[in-house]
């Protein structure tokens, strides 16, 4: 299925900043909420 | 009158501006004294140890961590290449970089939370060039030049 | 003749901000630079487990430019809430370990 930038939050390896992962884990922590 | 309201803006973007520059130049700086102080860790472990640890105990940098709870399940399809992953957990998980597993074995002597011993930061420093040593003199204190230098100056 | 005093200062002010913009430039390059220069860093297992008290780990290595999705988490049909990691490289393949202190 083609995911969307609102639909996942994005990490490139080498390209993203450690912020993102911790979007990425806020997101989770947060129960989905972006 | 006008063009003196337009400097004072044109110089409160610079200090933001500035500021964004100083914290990514700290989170540099982070890394490199956290990279520089675990190349001398394994090197005094490789010279207490008589050699190297074995291959497939160690892990390369860079890197990610996944960490879940022991209890999660993780269901994970592979294709047959290896270039694509997909992980279901039933349960939470976290994604940590290299450097954030650097932080929490101490690499980075606690800079990052402002905790530093006299003794760390002195060893902090030697990993740093002499030009950049007040960067991480302020990241112990958590005090920076803006707040000492041109704002107050100009208030 | 105190704005004009005013202007001149703010002129003055800008012009150290510029420099220091500068600087502040070129100390990231060089940085940047020398991190890259470091390599070969590995740490162990054991460094990574002490990390993580106890949770289950799954350490990932994939070439530059690997994309990480991970869609918002969505209700399953068993009232369960269905978390998810998609791990994409177009140049490479990619290496995952799971760790755990057993």
């Amino acid at each position: 299925s083609c995911l969307t930038p609102r639909t996942a939050l994005l990490y490139k390896f080498n390209g993203s900043p450690s912020k993102s992962l911790k979007d990425i884990n806020n997101m989770i922590k947060g129960g989905g909420q972006k | 009158a006008q063009e003196c309201q337009n400097l004072e803006m044109e110089k409160q973007r610079r200090i933001e501006r500035i500021k964004q520059k100083r914290a990514q130049l700290q989170e540099l700086l982070l890394q490199q004294i956290a990279f520089k102080n675990l190349v001398q860790r394994n090197e005094q472990n490789e010279q207490q140890n008589l050699g190297p640890p074995a291959l497939n105990s160690t892990i390369q940098l860079p890197f990610l961590i996944v960490n879940t709870s022991k209890r999660t399940i993780i269901d994970c399809s592979i294709s047959s290449d290896k270039f694509e992953y997909l992980f279901n957990f039933d349960n939470t998980f976290e994604i940590h970089d290299d450097i954030e597993v650097l932080k929490r074995m101490g690499m980075s002597f606690g800079l990052e939370a402002g905790k530093c011993s006299s003794e760390d930061l002195k060893t902090a420093k030697s990993l740093v060039p002499k030009a950049l040593e007040s960067y991480v003199s302020d990241m112990c204190t958590g005090s920076s030049w803006v707040n000492q230098g041109l704002l107050l100056s100009s208030t | 003749k105190e704005v004009i005093n005013r202007l001149r200062y703010l002129e003055a002010e800008i012009e150290d901000l510029e420099l220091k913009e500068k600087e502040l430039d070129q100390q990231k390059l060089w940085l940047q630079q020398s991190i890259k220069n470091i390599t070969f860093s590995y740490v162990t297992h054991e460094d990574i487990c002490n990390c993580f008290n106890g949770d289950t780990l799954l350490a990932i290595q994939a070439p530059c430019g690997t994309q990480l999705e991970v869609p918002i988490p969505e209700m399953g049909q068993n009232g369960q809430k269905k978390y998810q990691i998609n791990l994409k490289s177009h140049s490479g393949p990619i290496h995952v370990l799971l760790i755990n202190r057993e």
